[in-house]
Order: structure tokens, then sequence, then C-alpha cells
């Protein structure tokens, strides 16, 4: 475990932490995505199916059952609380995202690391996870005003990405045999999808401004 | 070896 890859994983954390507390704090979902959501519940469900097949450390296990349990408990938020459930965007929320999921399934049957089940799942979550974050962007354009929490979400959620992206960097040059190039460029893609986002929340922060999106 | 083809990180 490197600096780059627990820096990331903790960023990854603090994403989930900071929606949650804007969930519990405002007991509203305005302005977040449920699909966006419910494809990172795939995600986590879909990765760590060897949960109970591969123990790696007490620490990995850990984190794995937080990421699923938040991922569900924010779709269960979303979707049946009955005071959140009322400030969802659903009309803003129009992302036809079983596209994702189905092109990622495609591409994960093509292109994995091995044929097995447990290879093409990981694959697919690799892929899915890349793109997961497109209706909430598209949510985010439409509904123009972003309240400071969801921003700072995003922005967590953006920059753990980036950080595995240096971890694969460190770890390509100092061990030997380290090749995930998979997961290594759905990394780029995904983090370049959070490139304008990036910027606007740089000069939002720059000029002390509300984060606005360009309509 | 079976180390190397499990997926370590998150």
């Amino acid at each position: 475990m490197n600096i780059f890859r627990f820096a990331g994983d903790m960023t990854h954390l603090i994403s989930v932490l900071v929606l949650l507390l804007k969930i519990y704090a405002t007991k509203s979902c305005s302005g977040i995505s449920l699909k966006t959501q419910e494809l990172y519940a795939l995600v986590f469900l879909t990765r760590y199916l060897d949960l109970l097949t591969d123990f790696i450390s007490i620490y990995n296990t850990v984190m794995k059952l937080i990421f699923i349990a938040s991922s569900l408990a924010i779709v269960w938020c979303m979707r049946v609380h009955p005071i959140v459930r009322r400030s969802y965007d659903k009309d803003l929320d129009t992302f036809r995202h079983y596209f994702l999921v189905a092109a990622s399934f495609i591409l994960a049957l093509l292109v994995n690391e091995k044929f097995g089940f447990q290879e093409v799942f990981w694959a697919f979550s690799i892929y899915l996870e890349a793109v997961a974050i497109l209706p909430q962007l598209v949510l985010l354009q439409r509904s123009g005003n972003v309240d400071n929490l969801t921003g700072h979400y995003i922005f967590f959620l953006g920059a753990y990405r980036a950080l595995y992206i240096l971890n694969w960097i460190y770890r390509y040059f100092m061990e030997t045999h380290f090749s995930r190039w998979i997961a290594c460029i759905a990394g780029l893609v995904q983090t370049a999808l959070y490139a304008d986002f990036f910027y606007y929340y740089y000069i939002s922060w720059k000029n002390k401004a509300k984060l606005q999106l360009p309509a | 070896d079976k180390d190397d083809d499990k997926h370590d990180e998150l």
C-alpha cells in the first residue's frame, strides 16, 4: 500500500461521508443523481464479489463493506426515505444509464484480464465506474446551481481516482511485474470526465463564489 | 503466483 493509494481511498471515503452528511443534514437529495448512485452501488457489488473468497487484509475488507453499505444506504434514502425522496430531481435526472450498464458489460466480455465469472464482473465494474458520474454531471449542468456539499462531494469523488493514477504510476516503477492496464486506462477516462468540473470548481474556489456550471 | 491476479486495490 503506498501513500497515493491510501490517500485515494481516504478521498473516496470522504466523498461518501460528504454525500451522507448532505443528505442527513439537509434531509434533501436535490442536485444528486439517483442514477449515478445506483450505478455506484452496482460497481461495488460487482467489484467486491471476491469479498467472500479472497481475504487481502482487514483494511481491504472493511473498506469494501463500507462502500457497499454506504452506496446502498444512499440509494435507499433517495428511493424510500419519505422526506429525502421528495427532493429528488426526478425530471432532471433523465440520463439513460442502462446504456452505460450494457456497454460496460459488453466491453467487459470482450476486454478482461481473464475470461472468468469474477474477472468479467471486475472488468465490468471498472468500466462502469469510469462512466458512472455522467448522469450526475448532466444533472449538474441542468440544475445549474450546486450547493456546497454537492460540489465538494463531486470534487472528492473525482480526486480519488486521480490519486489512484499516481498510485499506478508509482507501482509501475516500483514493482517488477505490475500491470493494471484495464484499471489504468479506465481511470484516466474517469478522471478526464471531471476535467471541466474541476475547472469550474477551482474558479469558484479562487473567486470565493458559488459554484456555477454553464447551462 | 496466486497473489498476482488478486485485485488488491479497491
